[in-house]
């Protein structure tokens, strides 16, 4: 069963903490505020109350055994720092930590974190990404840096055309994986399948491509 | 050209006016502290320092003119709530707000945000599927209740076999969208290419079929 350490409970490493659980891992879960400790003592496997900034604490935390060690401990830089490298050196396998900047995400790496977090910097940018979407267009997986996997609103063209006809892989290098049509997703469409009004194709291919196709087919 | 009001320019706030004015939009931001307004003002397209719990200052904003709004002020609760309530008032057309926790959240959707973030919640949610997810099987996308885009890493089996004959379509009703092998992706790889220890493929298809064909080919 997998094991993980979450060193600060806020908002974010009670979330993790609670997280890991649902998903069927033991979790220990250490901060030096008894409320918050209290908030989730119950829910998550062992807890403890405790001041990670203190060498002898973290020695005692068995830090070595533990699939991944999360310092989740935002705000206070001092306690964050502090933390993390004394996990790192109590040999934390692998060792996450959450950043409330930049630079204190490179501190971070230069002193153990393995892998540093900006969860505002994250769905902020997501959010961003979301408002500016163009409606006609919205990519949802980078593959390569030409291509990506997106959804297409069905240009008018498109229309009352089966897929076949359309010819999208031989015109565009369009692979058409689904259509998400009202609220039914239709995968691996058959050649055969008529493209409707409103229909969003879900197609994996070369982005300008993409663009390409909507833009010509009105 | 689109237009963006962010109240609230803590870490979350500053990271969504500086991703939205990169993505071409123009942005306002107003805050409060004119130290956190100053870290922001040459990057924004305008800012104001003032306190959006009060109506006047709301009023003056031109709330309705922008395309969506955001209340990014988190941790203060009664100033979340607030702003919340006034910029929905002053005729928001598209309201996101940002929650400290799931109450705060409620209450948000209840005066009037038509979205609310749960930035912490919404990543350790994410680092928790990471950490448990299994090496062979990484889910990329959902796209309906039984099928998604994954990550398979190429069984044993299937290795020095061309796509065509593994016949992963025929068989599993499984559509390979792209091969990772190495650095390089190969997206929509032909019929001919021959998998090779250590390709990632990229598919899209039924779950259960896809952990049938990783536990049926060793
Ligand atoms: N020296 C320490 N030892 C153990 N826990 C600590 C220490 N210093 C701070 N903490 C805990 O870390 C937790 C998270 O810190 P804080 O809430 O400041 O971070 P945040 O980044 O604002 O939180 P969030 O996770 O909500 O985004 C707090 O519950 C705090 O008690
Ligand atoms: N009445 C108000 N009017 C305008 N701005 C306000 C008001 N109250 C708080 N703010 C601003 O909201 C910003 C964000 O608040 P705060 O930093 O507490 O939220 P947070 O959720 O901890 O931040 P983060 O965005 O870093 O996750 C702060 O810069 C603060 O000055």
């Amino acid at each position: 069963k997998q094991q993980y350490l979450v060193v600060g409970l806020g908002g974010f490493g009670q979330n993790l903490a609670l997280s890991l659980v649902e998903l069927g891992a033991e979790v220990m879960g250490v901060d030096r505020d008894e409320l918050v400790v209290a908030e989730v003592a119950d829910r998550v496997t062992h807890t403890a109350v405790a001041d990670t900034t203190d060498s002898r604490v973290v020695k005692q935390l068995g830090v070595a055994d533990f699939d991944a060690v999360v310092c989740a401990i935002g705000t206070h830089l001092e306690a964050s720092l502090m933390t993390t490298l004394l996990l790192k050196e109590n040999g934390a396998k692998k060792l996450v930590a959450k950043a409330a900047n930049e630079m204190h995400g490179k501190i971070l790496s230069r002193i153990g974190a393995d892998t540093v977090l900006y969860p505002e910097k994250e769905v902020a940018s997501r959010l961003a990404k979301d408002f500016m979407a163009s409606k006609d267009f919205v990519e949802l997986v980078p593959l390569t840096v030409q291509h990506s996997m997106f959804e297409l609103t069905a240009p008018k063209k498109f229309c009352g055309h089966t897929l076949q006809e359309l010819h999208l892989r031989a015109n565009f290098g369009l692979n058409v994986i689904g259509l998400k049509r009202g609220d039914q997703t239709i995968v691996s469409p058959a050649a055969d399948e008529v493209i409707r009004h409103n229909d969003l194709m879900i197609v994996v291919g070369d982005r300008k491509k993409a663009q390409e196709a909507i833009e010509k087919h009105p």
